[in-house]
């Protein structure tokens, strides 16, 4: 219970400074290899007059540290080492290490769980979670909080849902249930369909047509 | 530190107590969506002349429970609701709910989650951790030690490497560099390529071929 409370005081600590600044910060949740760097670094690069910053949630390595700065944005990574999911206290750190001032929109990616992250705030505006189709139809049913609790859920690589044999509507239809009036958006990432709805969700301006 | 002392002498009830009754016991790890039902359930039908029960571990939800039960194997559901991993303790009580006499292979799916289940030893055998092509190249380097501690690693959905533009041999190398002596088997689970190999590693008998 302490820990939780804890989290909570440095999140709301992290938000004010995010305030101070002038800076949009959003949580990007989502299963292993859903596409979560994928989406930040397309994102990064078609965002219109906006400076995008991020943070590497991950366990070891870096290598989605390395992918954001290829897309040459300022970014920090954060091994936990043990952890299965980023905290306030570890995102304090990381807004330390950052240029605040050179940064509009923050995307923090955090560790792949759909489980632990969910107790966690980081003092973000908006959660954003992602699935993938090549995890099977089932994940919403499966992991009921982070869908209820976040502002924006993504259904990512709709490309494969025919290879998978994966009907979308059936994730949909679990997605309802759980979060009525929670925003579902199916992606393919890679070839940047759906990211423009995507950029209006969170309210960035998008450079337009891919 | 207490927690994790007070699971290790619950693994070792779990593991007199499946000794008693002749049981192997598999602990089945990996990745969100990766594959695990789906090779557990084709090696129950596979399997020649040994008796399979399985246990099926999900935050919520009685999908894979259900799985199992359609191919008229001895299972029982664990419902975690808030934990991001099965423990031994969890394992006790399911194993009080299983008929221990008519089971001789018992597969324990744990939740999907490649980082705190490697804490939490069930009482198991072995422990078999599963990845699939669809979440990149980069697993395996990303969460080192799950990989390191398993006695198998599998790598799952490989008829869908060519649509990921996933090498797999950039995957092998990692994995050999974490654990060199470790069994490394590559697996098309809905097809059941690779999965005399699995039964071979963990030393069962396999009906052949598919
Ligand atoms: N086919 C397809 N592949 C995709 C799509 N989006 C991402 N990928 C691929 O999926 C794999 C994983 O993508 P990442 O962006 O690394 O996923 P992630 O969620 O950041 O992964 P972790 O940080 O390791 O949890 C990579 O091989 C990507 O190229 C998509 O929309 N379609
Ligand atoms: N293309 C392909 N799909 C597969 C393969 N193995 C499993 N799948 C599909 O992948 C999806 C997830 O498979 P599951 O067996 O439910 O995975 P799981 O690891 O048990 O998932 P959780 O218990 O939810 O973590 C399903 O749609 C399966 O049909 C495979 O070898 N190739
Ligand atoms: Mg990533
Ligand atoms: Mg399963
Ligand atoms: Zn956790
Ligand atoms: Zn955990």
């Amino acid at each position: 219970k302490n820990i939780l409370d804890e989290n909570n005081r440095l999140a709301e600590k992290n938000s004010s400074l995010l305030e101070k600044h002038g800076i949009r910060a959003f949580n990007v949740l989502g299963a292993i290899g859903s596409g979560k760097t994928t989406i930040i670094e397309t994102l990064s690069e078609e965002i219109e007059n906006l400076r995008v910053g991020a943070i590497a949630g991950d366990l070891a390595g870096q290598d989605d540290y390395l992918r954001f700065k290829s897309h040459d944005i300022p970014a920090v990574a954060i091994n936990t080492g043990k952890d299965c999911h980023l905290d306030a206290h570890y995102v304090s750190h990381a807004l330390e290490d950052l240029p605040l001032d050179e940064i509009d929109i923050l995307f923090i990616e955090n560790v792949g769980n759909l489980i632990c992250p969910v107790d966690f705030p980081l003092g973000t505006e908006m959660s954003i979670v992602v699935i993938s189709v090549t995890e099977g139809d089932d994940m919403i049913r499966k992991h009921p909080l982070i869908f209820a609790r976040s502002e924006i859920s993504v259904i990512n690589k709709i490309d494969l849902a025919d290879v998978m044999d994966v009907d979308i509507n059936v994730i949909e239809t679990d997605f309802r249930k759980i979060n009525p009036h929670g925003k579902l958006i199916k992606l393919d990432a890679r070839k940047g369909d759906g990211l423009e709805e995507l950029a209006e969700s969170i309210g960035v301006p998008y450079s337009l047509p891919l």
